[in-house]
């Protein structure tokens, strides 16, 4: 079972 | 101010064409180097990065930074309006309430003119840093969007595998299975249908399909697709402007 990642982890806010 | 006029509208038509469907309220930062804009779908799975430069434009001039944002169903159907010919000249003020729309004919003495009402977006503009990527996959555009379109047919899901010399899609889904297997070739006749594969380390990634199939609408902007892939990153694909870019940061699925 594969699950959706998201991109939260890997760009910073500016 | 800023005015900013296309030579064609049908650019900025396939452009806002490009993107439409996946995020709808977005930011166009215009400064006196062109046009950026950023939005996340969402889902938060999908990232899209739009960068217009001054080169892509017959006149652009801004003078002072602004922020036009916009609903792009409401700017898709003021841009059904014009026809792909005309120029296409975006006027704001320094303090724009509304964008004003300017399509001129080039052949006949017509000039239709929209203002589209600006909109307050609360949305927070991501630094993306140069990432790091274990493979770097150039291929035409039109090929890229069929397999995509194919693949999804069968499954949710569309497995991009990399290895030295093997480029391999695939889905696995409830009615079948299906792969299309690509090598790395030169085509000195015609460059834009090459196929070119830079490998550091193999990749075995899986994403959305329904991403993949907005991401594709993309393709109309350019006869490449440059598509970047890493294990530890969202993969990037990026279609080329004359002079900018727009590009789709996509997280890949993992196994639980």
């Amino acid at each position: 079972k594969r699950t959706q990642g998201t991109l939260e982890s890997f760009f910073k806010k500016r | 101010m800023l005015e900013a006029k296309f030579e064609e509208a049908s650019l900025f038509k396939r452009i806002i064409d490009g993107f439409k469907d996946c995020v709808q309220l977005v930011n166009f930062q215009c400064k006196e180097d062109g046009i950026i804009a950023q939005a996340v779908d969402d889902s938060r799975v999908l990232l899209v990065s739009l960068e217009i430069g001054i080169e892509a434009f017959q006149n652009y001039r801004c003078d002072h930074p602004v922020t036009l944002g916009i609903d792009l169903t409401s700017l898709s159907k003021i841009l059904r309006c014009g026809n792909n010919t005309d120029n296409l000249t975006l006027i704001a003020d320094d303090t724009p309430d509304s964008v004003l729309l300017l399509f001129e004919d080039t052949k006949k003495d017509r000039i239709a003119e929209y203002s589209l009402k600006l909109m307050d977006i609360d949305a927070e503009f991501l630094k993306i840093e140069d990432l790091a990527y274990d493979c770097t996959l150039k291929m035409p555009s039109p090929e890229f969007s069929k397999i995509v379109r194919d693949l999804s047919q069968l499954s949710d899901s569309i497995n991009i595998m990399i290895t030295k010399e093997t480029i391999k899609f695939v889905a696995d889904g409830d009615i079948g299975s299906g792969s299309v297997i690509l090598k790395p070739f030169v085509n000195m006749d015609k460059p834009q249908e090459s196929i070119n594969l830079n490998m550091d380390q193999p990749v075995d990634l899986t994403f959305g399909s329904k991403y993949l199939l907005d991401i594709v609408k993309g393709s109309a902007l350019s006869d490449n697709v440059g598509v970047r892939l890493s294990s530890e990153a969202p993969a990037l694909f990026q279609f080329d402007l004359k002079s900018g870019y727009l590009q789709f940061f996509l997280a890949p699925k993992f196994n639980d």
